[in-house]
């Protein structure tokens, strides 16, 4: 219905682009917003019209998104996902290795970022990043001890060894 | 509700039965490369309800049963089970709608020993309220495909059909195509989209 | 000409797929292959048949290259790209940030490997890796003291925070 | 042929002229996100005759010029300069084709004093091999934009077009491309291509 998604989108653009968005929390300042895009006429539909999306990051000036690094644009991402799952948590999400493209400094803030959601949702997240391990509450070990064959293990952080293997203890 | 436990058998590289619970705010997957961590997150979208069998990395659905390996022989089905815990979120007396002869209460005071004189059946319901629309504390949700192709769906242990699964979970933001998943090398892919996508996506959320 | 590509497609195959090739050097064991997509009355054609590729990493029998994890399948793109310099070098390379997806023992197969080309190629390699840093012979940092503007250091190695940060003394 | 240098000023976040001589055979690129690493990609695939804004990540060509940021204005054009080293391969004697008398020089043995007594005039010439078709040992390939949309386009300072840039580098495995750039979040598109594009790499190298 028109009016459902009317408050959501208001709702979602506040979370995202607002002074204490999301987008403004994770890039430590900058400003986003979305926006309906109009039709020729200029006209926008509620019922119709497509989200357009803009990013600033601070002191920057980008035109258009495509213009933002692989890094800002992983950041962008999550900081709209967040902002949606404001406004509607949904119950768990799954994140597989989001983190692949940031450096240190921001895998440290999208981690941490995670932490404001739990009282409504629960993540599983898929990562590479000691830094990402750190700020998970128990983590999974997958390996094939057995070519082919993965089997589950239950690690700690300090189990997981420099070159990402698993520890041997941890394994068994 | 809550998702607590993924169990997967001959699902892609799971050869083994495998369960994950999930019993901590925030969980990590760790591993090598090519280990299998992906693997669980196309299980989890295939119980959903995911059709496309591209979706989840193959060329045909018959991909996601184990297909052997070096040491070990392919096996005959795949079976995911995704457990939910569906607590009552709220318990309130409706008065079904079904009741013909709803008038006659307000006439009949129940006298003290709680015998309603009236002659009309009264349907007073115990409606509860639970994220799924399935009365139980726990809700299993099962999908199983054959090597011969044939496919099972289940949700606590009643057969159903892969449409019921789907139904299941409208409008809980959870889905194949939801906002709640976020697929290996996809991250981007929500900036990305054109604005109607971006349109749909919101519109799960709304 | 039709003989010089039956020439580098043979080249490259064996380059590729064959027993001491790029793709077993990489995975440390497994088989690749490349062959030509016959149309549909079966018929091969050196001149217009597209290329296709199989790729098994050890002890595992993926039908298809797409069943491949994040990881193999970067491996197996490098691998590929390097079988094609071994017929036909560049006089360079550029590789940004091919090593997002690997794991720590991934991404030192991945650098080490670069050591075999230098006789006939150099590489500029972008990357946020610890690991490949190190196979680096000298590296640049690219920061923005000036938000939004950017500037080129020299930096060494241990000038490289654990954050990603470049030290203070690298900027100047 | 060896890349030696790039040389950037108003191209993208690069608004000062900056330089990055490749003088060592593994050159790495570091730096926190958003930096401007891959803009120096975007730099070289410009100057080697990249026609696409889309594949520089551009809505417009005019996005290459540094759009100005907090403290800085706008500027006015993006200038980027690659220099190779174009050392002589080898040189040889090749005499051209278009000596007509040709067969006189057979007869004619040249006396000692090195005067030819014939009639023909003989055209010998020393054809230098160089990777790259310009007879200097070093080989600057510059591109420019200005924010009024006009292009300047030289090699060694002369003006040349679009195309004689694209020329140059024909048959040398370097191009905007070729397999000798792997941009960022495209490692795995060499393998997820279609059978045709695949071809036409390899053709590339062919
Ligand atoms: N039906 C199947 N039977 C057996 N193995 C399979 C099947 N389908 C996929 N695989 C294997 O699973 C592996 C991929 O696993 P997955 O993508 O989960 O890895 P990953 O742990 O996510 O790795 P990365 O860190 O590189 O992303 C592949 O090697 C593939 O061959
Ligand atoms: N014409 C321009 N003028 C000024 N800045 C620009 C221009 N075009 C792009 N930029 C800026 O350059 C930045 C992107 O730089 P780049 O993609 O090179 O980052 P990067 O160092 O590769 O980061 P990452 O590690 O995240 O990939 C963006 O913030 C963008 O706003
Ligand atoms: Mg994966
Ligand atoms: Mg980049």
């Amino acid at each position: 219905s028109r009016v459902r998604f009317e408050e959501t989108f208001n709702a979602v653009r506040t979370n995202f682009g607002g002074t204490d968005g999301m987008f403004r929390r994770l890039f430590g300042g900058g400003s986003a917003d979305m926006f309906l895009v109009p039709d020729e006429e200029g006209n926008v539909d509620w019922l119709a019209s497509g989200i357009e999306i803009r990013a600033k990051p601070p002191g920057k000036e980008p035109r258009v998104i495509s213009q933002l690094s692989g890094g800002e644009k992983s950041m962008t991402t999550v900081a709209l996902l967040l902002a949606i799952f404001q406004s509607k948590p949904a119950p768990f999400c799954i994140l597989d290795e989001v983190d692949a493209a940031l450096d240190e400094a921001n895998t440290e803030r999208f981690a941490s970022s995670l932490h404001g959601f739990l009282d409504r949702s629960h993540f599983i997240v898929i990562t590479h990043h000691k830094r990402t391990m750190q700020h998970c509450h128990k983590l999974y070990g997958v390996t094939m001890p057995q070519r082919g064959v993965s089997r589950r293990v239950a690690v700690r952080f300090e189990q997981v060894g420099n070159d990402g293997r698993l520890s041997k203890d941890a394994v068994e | 509700m809550r998702l607590a436990k993924l169990t997967l058998s001959g699902f892609k590289s799971f050869a083994d039965t495998t369960e994950f619970t999930f019993d901590a705010p925030v969980i990590g997957i760790v591993g090598p490369n090519g280990c299998g961590k992906s693997n669980v997150v196309d299980a989890i979208k295939w119980v959903l309800g995911e059709r496309s069998a591209k979706s989840l990395r193959g060329s045909a659905m018959i991909d996601v049963i184990f297909a052997g390996s070096a040491t070990r022989k392919p096996l005959g089905c795949a079976s995911v089970t995704l457990t939910f815990d569906n607590p009552v979120l709220d318990r309130s007396v409706e008065v079904a709608p079904s009741a013909p002869a709803m008038e006659t209460i307000e006439d009949e005071q129940e006298s003290d020993d709680g015998e309603a004189e009236g002659s009309a059946q009264v349907r007073r319901g115990l409606v509860v309220h639970r994220a799924l629309p399935v009365d139980h504390d726990v809700v299993e949700v099962t999908r199983r495909l054959y090597s011969d192709g044939r496919s099972e769906y289940l949700i606590n242990g009643k057969k159903v059909r892969l449409r019921d699964i789907r139904e299941l979970f409208m409008d809980t933001g959870i889905g194949t195509d939801a906002y709640s998943i976020i697929e290996q090398g996809k991250v981007a892919a929500l900036l990305e989209a054109n604005p109607a996508e971006r349109r749909a996506i919101l519109e799960e959320a709304a």
